[in-house]
């Protein structure tokens, strides 16, 4: 199993919609100071619900939603909504459902009084918690070491005994 | 639960020592506060980077901790493959010859799993399958340059 | 009191208006929470680089942050020079063009003070006036390797 | 006014005695990862009492005394103080005392029940607060902005504004 493509539709700095390819590999992203390397691992993050206690740099969900030049902030007409869409080849049965393919999907959306935010598990909307109980089966866990932002790297050797012996547990 | 546990951690544990040593050459080590009831206490990194000392962690340098946490995300990996890594330039502190020893880590790695990793470097970048160039365009949107077969 | 703030704040201010230009091409400023008693709020920072769309602090990259960061120490040593700078690794999130921006900052600004930059990128070390090297020995002792001018 | 030489002696890796002569202008320090170098940045902080909040990477003083093969910790022999001397060219007499040179030394002493820390100005037994008060005639703060350790440089980012008001509070 490993992820097909990541698909960005108005999250951060990927305004408008923008699909990226992976190969099952070793593929390293490179670029100028904020290009929008970093917010590529943010995408995965926000879209597998990975977060937990990692920030992706925004205070509020709506946060992400794409305001650069083209979005006209300042009328209605701003982009209202952000969308991250993360499919994985699923021929080796990870994810223990009878497709090829599995997408997974999250949509934030802003609306007069607040936002929604909306999971998608191929097509069919869902909780975070059956995201996470579909990841969990395929050794992709919230907390887990799979995921290290930028400026994190020294983090285990950082955390209190007691944080690093629970990342032991959580795999037991 | 205790039995599950100890399981595991042996496990990862051999794989630190093994994969420390291949980084740093020198002898690194998962322990224990209380091997009677582990949930009682903490877990501690012995790490102890080739010729030295053994140092606090905290007294270590920037480049050595890298090295030390990356042994351990790999130790872990190596019992329990997640399907895919994204790292976010974790070559950061690192020197150039220490860059190329996890780029190999890296390679070598990538024929369980997945990895995508953000980074400036020219030993990593030259150790990848492929490279995927971003840049920012004139109206404020990232878009992907294209991708580079290595 | 307020007026000897405000002599500084305007200061600095205005050098750090021309540093973040020179450095990022954008426009920045720093900003009081209240201008009537600047005690009872605090500053923050706006800082908007060439072409870009104003973000939060916090949104901001590594490098773009980086650079924010130093445009304001920079101003501050314009408005009151310290004699000598120390700064490890400043540069361990730029990019290339970045590194090199800062290091010609960095020797426009040695002209009026010392400036003692530990750092592994070759532009920054190619723009320096000496090299020292430093190096691990047998004993676990850290030697001069020498010191080589530029 | 510029650091002439920062001398150490048994000064966490620099074990055994180093002077490093430095010139006014631009030098950089390089060398592979756990050369030394950023215990250099560390001893300007400890010999002129800039750390503050700065941890130097040590749980206490004695931390910072020379613990490697050398020192052959086992049995009494174990060496038991750490020092570190930096010398100023005051010809421009920054430092409003009628010597071309400004030496400022700090010693910690580990002892049976604890340890002593010492600070000499022109070798002359002085307190933290004279060093400070000496200093800061010569523009030398200890929250100044002039030393950034590894990993700090985007610090002033992420502070409070409240944090950042300040810095500009102690200059003016
Ligand atoms: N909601 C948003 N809308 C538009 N742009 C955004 C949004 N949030 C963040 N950005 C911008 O995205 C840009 C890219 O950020 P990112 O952190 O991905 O850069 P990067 O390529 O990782 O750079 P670095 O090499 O400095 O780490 C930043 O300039 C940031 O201001
Ligand atoms: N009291 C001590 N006695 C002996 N060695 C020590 C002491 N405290 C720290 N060290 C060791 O000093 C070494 C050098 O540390 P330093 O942080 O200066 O390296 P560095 O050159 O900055 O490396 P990097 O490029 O990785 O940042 C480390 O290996 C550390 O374990
Ligand atoms: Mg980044
Ligand atoms: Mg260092």
């Amino acid at each position: 199993m490993h992820i097909k493509d990541i698909e960005f539709e108005n999250f951060k700095s990927f305004g408008k919609q923008v699909r990226i390819p992976f190969f099952n590999d070793f593929t390293t992203i490179s670029g100028p100071n904020g290009s929008g390397k970093s917010n590529i691992v943010d995408g995965v993050i926000f879209a597998l619900g990975l977060s937990g206690s990692r920030t992706m740099r925004a205070e509020k969900l709506t946060d992400l939603i794409f305001n650069g030049n083209g979005s006209s902030k300042g009328d209605n007409k701003g982009i209202k909504s952000a969308r991250v869409t993360v499919r994985f080849d699923n021929n080796d049965r990870c994810f223990p459902v009878d497709y090829d393919t599995v997408e997974i999907t999250r949509k934030v959306k802003q609306t007069e009084s607040g936002y929604y935010s909306y999971y998608y598990f191929n097509d069919r909307a869902c909780t975070l918690s059956e995201i996470h109980a579909n990841l969990a089966k395929a050794g992709i866990r919230p907390e887990g070491c799979n995921v290290v932002m930028q400026g994190d790297v020294t983090r285990i050797t950082e955390m209190t005994p007691f944080e690093r012996r629970k990342l032991i547990d959580e795999i037991a | 639960k205790r039995q599950t546990f100890f399981d595991s951690f042996n496990n990862i544990n051999e794989y630190f020592k093994s994969i420390f040593a291949e980084l740093s050459g020198g002898h690194g080590e998962l322990i224990l506060e209380n091997y009677e009831d582990p949930f009682a206490g903490g877990m501690t990194i012995r790490a102890q980077p080739a010729d030295k000392t053994l140092q606090r962690l905290e007294a270590m340098s920037g480049g050595e901790k890298s090295l030390t946490a990356l042994a351990f995300i790999f130790a872990i990996q190596q019992h329990q493959p997640a399907p895919f890594y994204a790292f976010d330039e974790i070559d950061m502190f690192l020197d150039g010859a220490n860059v190329e020893r996890i780029a190999s880590r890296i390679e070598k790695s990538a024929e369980n799993a997945q990895f995508i990793v953000v980074s400036l470097r020219k030993p990593m970048i030259q150790a990848a399958n492929h490279t995927i160039g971003v840049a920012m365009q004139e109206n404020d949107i990232s878009s992907i340059t294209g991708m580079q077969l290595n």
